[in-house]
């Protein structure tokens, strides 16, 4: 498997939309 | 670098921005009142900074590999673990059966939760790769030095056990009813660090005004997480059916939540749940199916460099999935993306010195005498063509300025 870690997700907003099933990348996101 | 619509090709960094300051940088009033904050549980923000005695970088990179291990692990013998563990309990052994492989071991943030009326603080690892939530709990009959009082149900007015026939102690995958009535669980690690106690169920505030009455969690009486961890337990955030997302959802319907993990070891991030707007910069791809059904599966097809899309058949992501963690510090690649990947960062980096592999690292370079830093941009493109472009912070692991690596390792196994 595959594994995309918590180094390359820094500074991101990473969106759990379990309803949609789907998941968001938003740049920036801890500013 | 090209401004404007076009994506960049290059990041050009100041080498200073890149080590972490050893100060906090504190968020700016968070917009969501009910997010907490998150931060790096090594860095100047961590409640457990002051006790020091952090791992060095290798350490973290070898407990990282353990976890990405006990994560194929899992996935590939499942089946077999659960026969070894229900022939144990078939034999009416006291001791429970060990459940290997469930990948705790390395998460790097935390969160401070409250726990019990009146909320007790704790300090707690957030994983997106686990289920079942469980803090260090008295009485004890072994626990590790943690950052803050042991929670203890007899000072909470609303604590509860689980009943070993009930729906939640069912619904916990590491349990085992004893005879005593009382749900009992039983987690060991990949790195045989574990946690057992019993299943109970108390008032959880997430921040001021959000409280989840009845929240079902580990009490754990007996636990070793190894030499470093001084968290007060692991909260997780999978698709289980006692995660934290599934049980806010079940309270207050919709199980989606948000995060945002610091750039850097000084500064702050946030956990969210609710449903709150998105940024209108995210950018979605499908959620998919994948073998192990508790993990967070993306459909990852492809990856950019410089602005140019690497020769790699989507086959070769395919083979096994593409799990998005928490918990794993480095992302691995199937080999033939990894080496594709690996060879594009090469040739953009020919400027620079080289330096010694670390751990799992085997690319890395040596910035002395250098203030600022051209790396090319990276982006990893998904299922339906949504691409993320990396940050430089998200392309380098950055150990020394002598030792800076691309944050990226092979799975060593086409296959899985």
């Amino acid at each position: 498997v595959n594994i995309l870690g918590n180094t390359q997700q820094k500074t991101f907003t990473v969106i759990y939309d379990v309803d949609k099933k789907r998941i968001g990348f938003g740049a920036k996101g801890c500013n | 670098a090209a401004e404007g619509s076009e994506p960049k090709k290059w990041h050009v960094v100041s080498v200073s921005s890149l080590l972490p300051s050893t100060a906090c940088t504190a968020a700016k009033a968070a917009s969501k009142s009910s997010a907490l904050r998150v931060v790096h549980r090594h860095g100047p923000c961590s409640p457990l900074h002051a006790r020091g005695d952090a791992p060095s970088h290798a350490e973290i990179l070898e407990r990282d590999q353990d976890r990405v291990d006990s994560i194929r692990r899992r996935i590939a013998g499942a089946s077999a673990i659960i026969s070894d563990a229900d022939r144990v309990a078939d034999s009416k052994t006291v001791s429970l059966p060990a459940r290997w492989g469930i990948p705790l071991d390395t998460t790097n943030y935390i969160t401070t939760v409250g726990l019990g009326t009146p909320p007790r603080n704790l300090s707690v690892e957030i994983d997106t790769g686990s289920d079942l939530s469980w803090v260090q709990c008295k009485p004890c009959a072994r626990c590790y030095e943690q950052q803050d009082p042991l929670y203890d149900p007899a000072q909470s007015s609303t604590h509860s056990a689980v009943p070993c026939g009930s729906r939640e102690c069912q619904k916990v995958e590491a349990q085992r009813c004893a005879a005593d009535d009382k749900c009992r669980y039983d987690i060991t690690y990949a790195d045989k660090s574990h946690t057992n106690g019993t299943v109970v169920r108390d008032a959880l505030t997430l921040a001021v005004s959000h409280a989840l009455p009845g929240f079902v969690f580990g009490c754990g009486h007996d636990n070793d997480m190894g030499p470093y961890d001084k968290i007060d337990g692991i909260f997780g955030l999978n698709r289980g059916k006692v995660s934290l997302p599934s049980q806010v959802a079940a309270r207050y319907g919709g199980a989606g939540f948000s995060y945002c993990l610091p750039s850097s070891p000084s500064a702050e991030g946030y956990l969210a749940f609710g449903g709150a707007a998105p940024p209108p910069n995210a950018q979605f791809t499908e959620m998919v199916n994948g073998a192990e059904p508790s993990s967070y599966y993306l459909d990852l097809v492809g990856i950019k460099v410089a602005g140019r899309e690497l020769e790699i058949p989507p086959a070769v992501f395919a083979a096994g999935g593409t799990i998005i963690d928490t918990g794993s510090v480095i992302s691995r690649l199937p080999p033939r993306a990894y080496a594709a990947l690996r060879s594009a960062f090469v040739r953009s980096m020919a400027a620079y010195r080289r330096a010694p592999a670390l751990s799992l690292l085997d690319t890395c370079y040596n910035f002395t005498g250098h203030t600022r830093v051209r790396i090319p941009s990276a982006a990893l493109v998904f299922a339906g063509g949504t691409t993320v472009s990396l940050n430089a912070r998200g392309l380098l692991f950055v150990s020394t300025v002598s030792q800076t690596c691309l944050g990226f390792a092979s799975t060593g196994d086409e296959t899985t």
